[in-house]
């Protein structure tokens, strides 16, 4: 059986609420190293990877795999149900029909339970091998989510391009263009502010910004965003979460013109 | 305008 306890509701109410515009129904895939899902969007175009390391919850408690077969619009009206800082003890049995969740307030002695009935989810499953990418860029996740919401202002589409002086983000609309560059920066002050880019070599790549923002909804889960990137293969768009856990999104670059 | 190419060619399935 599955038995997770969360300290706070928080992080799997925002987790789900950034991919639950991109992804509808989802496994959870539950083993003793923690809970992991996988999703593309329906056209096949972006990918959403999650993983919650075991050391995430306290305690956790899975003998065997478990997928949870979940629609995330019906995990969200249950995760409405509870405050930011309740604590979540997931369940489920070896071969579940429901999933079980409860919400205990960490001030008052209200318990709430819930159950979510479980679906049945053929879902294909990518093979994303280790990649080393041409260049990594560090930067505020606010900074990120403001940059693409600027520039989809003016078009559908923005060219990030790194180089030794720094990252691009450049865009071309029917009404004008765009452009805001990025150079690296420290601040001993606000490290939540640095600027980072690891370049081993020049990159430009083009991609939805429809799809940018829609990842941006995970801004408030990390203070810095990764985004990683080689020439002819997807963007990496990574949030880092406690314990070694991550979100993380792929999107396929747009080619020709 | 440029394709927005499927994620499929780039990873394989597992």
């Amino acid at each position: 059986m599955l038995e997770a306890r969360l300290e706070q509701a928080e992080l799997l109410k925002k987790v789900v609420d950034a991919i639950k515009d991109l992804v509808q129904d989802c496994n959870f895939d539950c083993n003793d190293s923690g809970v992991a899902l996988q999703a593309m969007d329906n056209s096949h175009v972006a990918l959403v990877s999650m993983m919650l390391k075991s050391e995430a919850f306290s305690p956790f408690r899975c003998d065997r795999n478990i997928a949870l077969g979940i629609n995330l619009s019906s995990l969200t009206k249950v995760l409405r149900c509870a405050q930011n800082n309740d604590i979540l003890t997931v369940k489920a049995e070896d071969a579940p029909d429901v999933v079980n969740l409860m919400f205990e307030s960490s001030d008052s002695d209200r318990l709430s339970e819930y159950d979510i009935k479980l679906m049945d989810i053929d879902q294909e499953h990518l093979g994303i091998p280790e990649t080393e990418y041409a260049a990594t860029v560090t930067m505020p996740s606010p900074e990120f989510q403001r940059i693409c919401r600027d520039l989809s202002a003016l078009s559908e589409s923005v060219s990030i391009e790194c180089t030794k002086e720094g990252v691009k983000f450049a865009c071309n609309g029917d009404i004008g263009s765009g452009a805001v560059t990025l150079r690296s920066h420290s601040d001993v002050e606000n490290p939540d502010q640095n600027i980072k880019i690891d370049l081993t070599e020049p990159v430009a790549l083009t991609f939805s910004l429809k799809y940018l923002s829609n990842f941006c909804k995970a801004s408030g889960l990390a203070k810095s965003v990764n985004i990683c990137l080689s020439n002819e293969v997807p963007l990496l768009v990574e949030y880092g979460l406690a314990a070694n856990s991550y979100l993380r999104f792929y999107l396929a670059p747009k080619i020709g013109d | 305008t440029p394709i927005q190419n499927d994620l499929s060619e780039f990873y394989t399935m597992v």
